[in-house]
């Protein structure tokens, strides 16, 4: 599932890193 | 004790709302009812949304050099997907505040935020919007009801079903301290499909639901079958997402536009 869902994997682990728009 | 513990539970969720939405109700309704120095930049027509595009929302729209020849529906679509992206960021990181949360498996916090975003997104939708339309870009800009209803097919059916929900969940008159716990509680939810550690997750629903419940008696005395009336808005957010989903992917099937990875990634094998 983690693999499926990179992006909000990487928000969950790390808050620093944003998303870009 | 316990009533202390629960207490405590929703101080830390309410503290925890307060400081990652930029957005909240109370600050809304001080837009919506004129109480600011300035107030929002109306978006009624092709004329009103090309302007508030060169100055409100610059960054978003000028983001993408594609954008440019697109048509309004089309740009309108964009920005939406913005203000979600924005909004599910915050989320994960109120999500990640709420006591328990971040002691769960990787996976099930995934999945919790995959099933529950969408719908904690439209309960506080509705603190932006009024009868006529919806705060946008920070609350700097207004776009009407009525001006999303005249765009062209699929897009007009995009918000009207959000328009529909937001006037009777308004009608509860919930304020922040409220949904902060409605919030936590949609997104601590048992029943997602997938999830791997039940039992974990509805001892934390169970927490959460039974604080909101003891919240609602104090914070609304006066209204006994408030908290009946909110698990029902559970069940219709479920719905508006399903069809809300449904549509995005019409949209992306027929329409020349793309949709963002996160959604992309939230979206598929939603439902």
């Amino acid at each position: 599932l983690k693999e499926k869902h990179k992006i909000l994997h990487r928000l969950l682990q790390n808050s620093s890193s944003p998303v870009d728009l | 004790p316990q009533v202390a513990d629960q207490k405590t539970l929703a101080k830390q969720i309410y503290e925890a709302y307060l400081k990652n939405f930029n957005m909240n109700k109370s600050k809304a309704r001080t837009i919506l009812t004129g109480k600011t120095s300035t107030p929002p930049f109306v978006i009624h027509d092709m004329e009103t949304l090309q302007l508030a595009e060169q100055t409100l929302v610059a960054k978003m729209v000028g983001s993408s050099g594609a954008l440019l020849n697109k048509d309004a529906e089309v740009r309108i679509f964009h920005c939406c997907q913005c203000t979600s992206v924005e909004t599910v960021t915050e989320l994960t990181e109120f999500a990640k505040s709420v006591p328990g949360f971040s002691n769960l498996d990787l996976n099930d916090q995934v999945t919790l935020l995959k099933y529950g975003v969408h719908e904690a997104l439209f309960a506080m939708l509705a603190s932006c919007m009024n009868k006529d339309g919806l705060l946008v870009a920070h609350g700097s800009g207004f776009i009407t009801r009525e001006f999303l209803k005249s765009l062209r097919r699929p897009f007009s059916q995009m918000m009207e079903p959000k328009f529909q929900f937001a006037m009777k969940f308004n009608s509860l008159e919930l304020d922040d301290s409220d949904l902060a716990l409605f919030v936590a509680a949609i997104i601590c939810c048992g029943d997602r499909p997938g999830l791997v550690n039940v039992p974990h997750i509805e001892r934390m629903q169970e927490s959460i639901v039974n604080v909101l419940h003891l919240h609602l008696k104090s914070n609304h005395p006066d209204n006994e079958f408030l908290f009946p009336k909110l698990l029902q808005k559970l069940v219709d957010l479920r719905q508006l997402v399903t069809e809300h989903a449904q549509l995005v992917q019409e949209i992306k099937k027929t329409e020349d536009t793309s949709l963002h990875p996160l959604l992309q990634e939230i979206y598929r094998d939603m439902y």
